[in-house]
């Protein structure tokens, strides 16, 4: 454990806060991408189901339950509780075009051919894109509450700060992991759009808005 | 080899 990976996970954690706050004192889900967190919890699923043969710490377990279970509170939240205030008609990213070929990588490049090495890649690949979805809708929609621009933030700065935890390991321990370095340098270059109009307009006070 | 027993990661 490094700070940059701590500090990448609090975010994280963070993030999922950030969102259930909104949710639950706006009482709606409205610009939340119903399918970014229904892949959210996939990604989740298939990684963590290691949680019931092998143990890390118990950071590492009460983070993976903490992920598991919050992701799948917030899709109950969406789907049931606030049903109404979710509208379908704006999240319209097809999720199929990255299921399907994020199968097909992991079948590709893994590091064993098990079933549970084949999920994890899958589980990596997917996390990388997941995003996608969130990110079209605010395109299309052109806006965003400023609190859902926090969220965001949060889930980009996670992301971004897994790189010099990537590099701190490397020269510390002398460990690189392909896979999970590449997906995840791709799924950071996804939040460098939004990352410059949060800087330049939300922490200046503004709101989030694209240029027509 | 990646050099990880198991995915120490989240």
């Amino acid at each position: 454990m490094n700070l940059f990976r701590l500090f990448g996970d609090l975010s994280h954690l963070a993030s999922i806060l950030i969102l259930l706050h909104k949710i639950q004192t706006t009482r709606s889900c409205r610009g939340i991408s119903f399918k970014t967190q229904a892949l959210y919890v996939t990604v989740f699923v298939a990684r963590y189901l290691d949680l019931f043969y092998d143990w890390v710490s118990l950071y590492n377990f009460s983070m993976k339950v903490f992920f598991i279970s919050s992701s799948i509170y917030i899709l109950y939240l969406m789907k049931v509780r606030f049903r109404p205030t979710h509208d379908p008609s704006i999240d319209t990213f097809r999720a199929e075009y990255l299921v399907g070929p994020c199968v097909v990588l992991a079948l590709i490049f893994n590091y064993k051919f098990t079933f549970p090495e084949v999920l994890w890649s899958f589980s990596i690949f997917l996390e990388s894109v997941a995003i996608l979805p969130q990110l079209f809708m605010l395109q299309r929609t052109g806006e965003a509450e400023t609190i859902t621009t926090h969220y965001l933030a949060a889930l980009g700065a996670y992301r971004a700060l897994y790189i010099p935890n990537w590099i701190y390991r490397y020269f510390s321990e002398g460990v690189v992991d392909p896979i999970a370095v590449i997906a995840g340098l791709v799924q950071t270059a996804l939040y460098v759009d939004f990352f410059y109009v949060y800087f330049t307009k939300v922490l200046q006070g503004q709101k989030f808005e694209l240029p027509a | 080899e990646h050099g990880h027993e198991h995915h120490d990661e989240l």
